[in-house]
């Protein structure tokens, strides 16, 4: 159930441009089923390294440059991927480095390789060949050497030497678990090859690339994308669905470097929580991680030190929306504890103003969340309904907050990011401004046709009892 | 839901998640606007990418091809202002408005809902053993003032926020219902005056349950549609 594919790492909406006009690339072949298909083609032939797949037409171009070859550039397209042998851009090596087809050209002493084409100054007996791949001065394992790729130097005095590549399970270590490891290891523990996770066979399986773009499920390597307590990946035995992988661990158990801590509230997805709020949103006590009743489960507290998986408190070890725990009842298995509230995460105030701010003029020019604002007088990112010149009682100078349109939330402007039209800034009310109660005698209201709600036959109760 | 009973609520929205499982309520107030709690959400730039809304069913897990069921992509999510607790969504395409999904009227800017309207809520969330796990169900409430929501509260309800009276059985919203209407009955209209969102305890008996008052943020809401 191997997939062709497997040998291939993948560049999504990108091409490789050849820059010397005089090299022709492959022909496009149409109407090639998939790029396994194109796998298929590419992976035998010896003077194939990579091939652009066109996913809208199924053309397959086949290529005998990489984007380390000289004299190419990658380039963002509309229309096709890139599909580059491992051998060739994987920067580590896998078991003794035999396949390697880098371009790494120093021995671990900082020599300078020696070509594989020259004789001098030290003599050999290989002649590259595109089975051996000796190429240029590249190291390489023709003998395989269990030190891995290696070259003989230009220093007469040192004949050969190893190059000291590291194995990508070297490469790369595991910090907590392994939600943020990287590596291009794409084997497990017990050696069987990982499944593609842009595959769904032989395992079909929830964890598409395209809807998990932050957990990087790059092609069969080893990633967590859920949680579990190491990295792990599908296998391409069909008998056996998934395993972890064998992976180094980093040194101390840290927590992974982009959580900050909270105690009182929690950001993002409470990842970072620490705080000891120990019952669900819906008041039921939380069973302790330490225990496996009423609810069995694999997160025990020693598998993932660095979750804080302490008492009963609410806590997300897998990347789940927000802090969360097991009840303590049986009927209800896992719960989130959302009573905890959310860490603002404004960005913190530089001035303040009175009322809802229509007479602000100050020169904060950034919103709450810290994006710059554009200029009144400007019309992109976004075309301004409100301009210095049709509402100069605003006194709309240059990028400042304003409040042209006397919002209740106080002074905005137009950002320049170009997703969000418009945002409050980072301003407070002042704190001796006490606005107007809202709780005063209530307005009259008048209401356009809407909230209509038609109760439903199927739904309308019997009138017999 | 805790408590309550089945019911229609056309214009209560199901949010979906990248596995398509049920995660919060919403409210349709304009054809391609949805407007739900910032709890609902880790970050007011989550990648949107798999999430939906889903409409017009009474179910939780409606089976493919179910008559009226609409599912819609989100496109866009825009936070509200500091404090507010509220998102809106924009829809990839406006849904179709027909007898199974509707729009809910926006309160005026300011409006307080006098003490004793009533209300309704809905959601498709826990039940805790309450039953009907698997339709929308709804639950009647009346509102309460501030000042007296204040007096089991200790003053910590704001004037962003609106009140339910606390009822002797344990009815109310609970994981699952966040980001859902709390819709009043007013001058022969559902209007959307308060958004569900987390309670430090779910139903409790005897104690007012909080809403964010949707009227203060109706201006913001007109704007973010304009703009």
């Amino acid at each position: 159930q191997r997939s062709p594919l497997n040998d291939f790492q993948v560049l999504r909406g990108t091409e490789l441009q050849h820059l010397r006009h005089a090299v022709v690339p492959g022909t496009w072949q149409e109407d090639v089923a998939d790029a396994e298909e194109c796998a298929r083609r590419c992976g035998p032939l010896l003077d194939c390294r990579a091939f652009h797949y066109n996913v809208s037409s199924r053309g397959c171009q086949l290529l005998p440059w990489t984007q380390h070859s000289p004299h190419t550039q990658l380039q963002r397209s509309g229309r096709c991927d890139l599909f580059q042998k491992k051998d060739y851009v994987r920067t580590c090596i896998m078991d003794n480095g035999a396949g390697y087809r880098g371009t790494v050209a120093m021995t671990v002493g900082g020599l300078p390789c020696q070509a594989w084409s020259h004789k001098f100054p030290n003599d050999h007996k290989y002649t590259p060949t595109l089975q051996n791949g000796l190429e240029e001065n590249f190291c390489r394992n023709p003998d395989r050497d269990p030190g891995g790729p290696w070259c003989y130097t230009t220093d007469p005095t040192e004949r050969f030497q190893s190059c000291g590549i590291k194995s990508c399970r070297e490469a790369a270590c595991v910090r907590c678990n392994g939600e943020d490891y990287r590596g291009a290891v794409d084997r497990t523990e017990s050696g069987r090859e990982c499944q593609r996770w842009d595959l769904q066979h032989p395992h079909p399986h929830p964890f598409q690339p395209s809807k998990f773009l932050d957990q990087g499920l790059d092609d069969n390597y080893c990633r967590n994308p859920d949680g579990s307590e190491r990295p792990w990946c599908y296998t391409t035995d069909p008998q056996h669905e998934r395993e972890f992988c064998d992976l180094p661990r980093c040194g101390s158990e840290t927590r992974p470097r982009h959580e900050a801590t909270t105690l009182n509230c929690f950001r993002g997805k409470g990842e970072g929580y620490r705080g000891t709020a120990n019952t669900t949103a819906a008041g039921v006590p939380c069973q302790r991680w330490d225990a496996q009743s009423p609810h069995q489960h694999r997160f025990a507290p020693e598998k993932y030190a660095c979750k804080d998986l302490r008492e009963n408190f609410c806590r997300n070890p897998d990347g789940s929306e927000a802090p969360w725990c097991f009840t303590s009842r049986p009927g209800m298995r896992v719960a989130f504890c959302y009573q905890i509230r959310r860490c603002a995460d404004d960005v913190r105030p530089e001035d303040c103003y009175h009322g809802v701010g229509e007479r602000y003029r100050g020169s904060v020019s950034k919103t709450r969340k810290g994006i710059p604002c554009q200029r009144w007088d400007a019309e992109t990112p976004h075309k301004p309904q409100f301009t210095p010149t049709s509402a100069p009682q605003a006194h709309l100078e240059e990028n400042f907050c304003r409040n042209p349109d006397g919002d209740s939330h106080g002074p905005w402007c137009y950002t320049m990011d170009p997703g969000t039209p418009f945002d409050y800034c980072t301003l407070q009310r002042c704190g001796d401004d006490r606005p107007s109660s809202i709780l005063d005698p209530p307005d009259q209201v008048l209401f356009e046709k809407c909230g209509k709600r038609v109760d439903r036959p199927d739904l309308k109760r019997s009138k017999l009892r | 839901m805790v408590g309550g009973q089945p019911g229609n609520s056309p214009w209560t929205v199901s949010l979906r998640n990248r596995q398509g499982q049920h995660f919060c309520g919403g409210s349709l107030v304009k054809e391609q606007w949805v407007l739900t709690a910032r709890q609902c959400f880790s970050s007011c730039h989550v990648p949107l990418l798999g999430y939906e809304v889903w409409l017009g069913t009474l179910f939780q897990n409606p089976q493919p091809g179910e008559p009226g069921l609409q599912r819609v992509a989100v496109a866009k999510m825009v936070c509200g202002p500091s404090g507010s607790q509220l998102v809106l969504l924009k829809l990839e395409r406006p849904v179709t408005l027909n007898q199974r999904v509707a729009l809910i009227c926006l309160p005026p800017e300011r409006y307080v809902v006098p003490p004793g309207t009533k209300c309704e809520i809905a959601g498709w969330g826990e039940t805790r053993g309450t039953g009907n796990d698997t339709v929308l169900k709804v639950a009647s409430l009346n509102v309460i003032s501030n000042q007296e929501c204040n007096i089991k509260h200790r003053g910590r309800v704001k004037e962003s926020e609106m009140c339910t009276g606390g009822l002797l059985g344990s009815v109310g919203a609970c994981e699952g219902d966040y980001g859902g209407p709390l819709a009043c009955f007013t001058h022969n209209c559902w209007v959307l005056e308060g958004i569900i969102i987390p309670n430090r305890v779910c139903a409790r008996p005897g104690w007012p349950a909080i809403f964010m008052r949707v009227s203060v943020f109706t201006d913001w809401i007109h704007k973010v549609v304009r703009l």
